[in-house]
């Protein structure tokens, strides 16, 4: 199974649907200080199934919706949508023949958050457990923000054993 | 449980050597576990000596150093159980031009053993021209995000 | 004691905005005492919009933001008591270029005023670029340090 | 009362004696990772009286004492002097007839810091204080480490508020 693309809508800054694919080899995102590129990483993470709000720079969930800038204003709903393609039908099994997975997050302002997966709606765990077969996941050591490299050397013995649990 | 652990464990201390050694183009390196004799209440500990330095408590390594350790393991656990993606958001921040060739000389060796596709968030000119293709997010409306495919070439100008 | 904390907080506070609209290019800026009314006890709050964005908690800023934030408050207080000597360890690393030159802009401004001896720790060859002098380390003998004052045309070589 | 030049002796990564000259304006420090950049303003922060091993990256106070190479043995003292030149007599009150001051602190295995203001011993107190009186030291806003001026926007505002104590 492969990561296709990640499609953000009212997510932080990124307003209107934006397409962003995952390519083959090595792709690189550039541009200035506060363009939104860590947004994107966040929103992989988040789509995935981050529960903490901190880790993704807010004090709330609802922090990742567009919130306005000067001259627009801000909307109720944010949405991200991670497209995987199966032609190898080697995914996770109840997933095995679907050429064709949309793992979709969608938060609207006082309802909290809804997981869908190719448009029928799921728990986070399902999302969660969905990426964890994957060996990937919101706190896969494969996916490191910003100023998180750090941390390994920091962290207390004990809990950087924990990245170990990622190998096994 | 433990025996996974434990297997997976002597998988990630080898790769962990392999990959320290060529991001520092030498030194030392291995992991260890330690404080108890269970594998599952056990922390991992990591005992490393960039070229020519002795071993010291790696708190003491400096910004860069500590970077580049932080990869080795992250990498060593990545090519133990490879992911179908990995993103890395300014890892190459703290790093000097000679650090930046060899960090990314290694992705291109990690591009040709798993399939993973690699997203790398980075201001460094370096980083940008080793890679495959450049996406570059601007904001021509300020506060709303704009992404756009960037000519390799152009890629300085989105930076400043 | 309270009296002079209060007058030292509405100093910090204008210089506070001016440094960060220099830095910013715009925007705005201010400081706050919450939580108590009695200024021995309150908290320290920033609020703050770079421009054309909307005040948010200063914790959504991106890295490169929050780092011109942080130095905006350091060099406000500093401009309020300045020190005779100011050190920074590659405070530039978040930084692209286009706010890598408002820092240095700033750092020829503050020179100026007070009579400040700066010195700053870069891997940026933009910030070289803009120093009086430069100063290297290496280490002909690996784990040990030697310091060489640098032609500002060699710098690259060193850096790398 | 003016800074001039830092000497380092055993100090972490310098071995032989070493002087940093400081000067007008601005001088930038460069160089490869790990060549002692950082150890050199730390060398500033702890004859400034700095009593925290860890904010130094160390476990222990003697871990500042150069440590060994593989093909050097370690030592067991290090000395960092910092000289201060006072033309315009314009010092704190004890030293305002003094031309040049010398603070050095000094650390041996096993015997602990002594610290020294132009080679009269001092308690360490007396040194943060010296430093203290010409508005800056060893948790001076105006010394920022490596990887700390993200700390500004992580504090909780109660230590925030610290820092306008230094400007007052
Ligand atoms: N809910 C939101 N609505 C609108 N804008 C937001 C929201 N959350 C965050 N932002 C804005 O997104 C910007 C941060 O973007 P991001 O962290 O992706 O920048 P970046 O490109 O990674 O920059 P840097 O190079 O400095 O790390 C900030 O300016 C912030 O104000
Ligand atoms: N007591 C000691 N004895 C010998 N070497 C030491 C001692 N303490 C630290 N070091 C060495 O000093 C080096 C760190 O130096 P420093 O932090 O100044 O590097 P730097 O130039 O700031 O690098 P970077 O650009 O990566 O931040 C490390 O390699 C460390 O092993
Ligand atoms: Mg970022
Ligand atoms: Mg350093």
């Amino acid at each position: 199974m492969e990561f296709k693309k990640i499609q953000l809508t009212g997510f932080k800054s990124f307003v209107e649907k934006t397409t962003f694919l995952i390519e083959h080899g090595l792709t690189g995102i550039v541009g200035p200080n506060g363009c939104g590129k860590s947004n994107i990483v966040e929103s992989l993470r988040w789509c995935m199934g981050e529960t903490s709000a901190k880790s993704m720079r807010g004090s709330g969930m609802e922090d990742v919706i567009f919130s306005g800038t000067a001259n627009k204003p801000s909307k109720n709903i944010a949405e991200v949508i991670i497209s995987l393609g199966n032609i190898e039908k080697d995914g996770p099994i109840q997933f095995r023949d679907i050429e064709k997975i949309d793992v979709k997050r969608r938060i609207e302002k006082d309802k909290g958050s809804k997981y869908f997966i190719n448009e029928k709606e799921v728990r986070a765990r399902d999302a969660q457990t969905f990426f964890a077969d994957l060996s990937t996941g919101a706190h896969s050591p494969s996916i490191i923000g910003q100023g998180r490299i750090g941390t390994l050397v920091t962290a207390k013995p004990s809990d950087r054993r924990a990245i170990l649990e990622e190998a096994a | 449980g433990r025996e996974r652990l434990i297997e997976a464990f002597e998988k990630v201390n080898r790769k962990f050597n392999e990959v320290y050694t060529k991001l520092f183009n030498g030194g030392n390196a291995k992991l260890e576990l330690v404080d108890s004799e269970d594998p599952l209440e056990a922390g991992l500990e990591m005992l490393v000596s960039p070229p020519g330095k002795r071993l010291q408590s790696i708190t003491l390594l400096s910004g860069g150093e500590q970077a580049l350790t932080a990869l080795s393991l992250i990498f060593a656990v990545f090519l133990t159980n490879p992911s179908p993606i990995c993103f890395l958001d300014e890892v190459d921040a703290p790093l000097d031009d000679a650090n930046v060739t060899r960090f990314c000389n290694l992705l291109e060796e990690l591009v040709k053993i798993t399939r993973t596709k690699f997203i790398i968030v980075t201001h460094h000119a370096l980083t940008m021209s080793k890679m495959n293709r450049l996406y570059g997010i601007t904001m021509p409306e300020k506060g709303v995000s704009q992404l756009v495919a960037v000519d390799l070439e152009k890629a300085e100008e989105l930076v400043a």
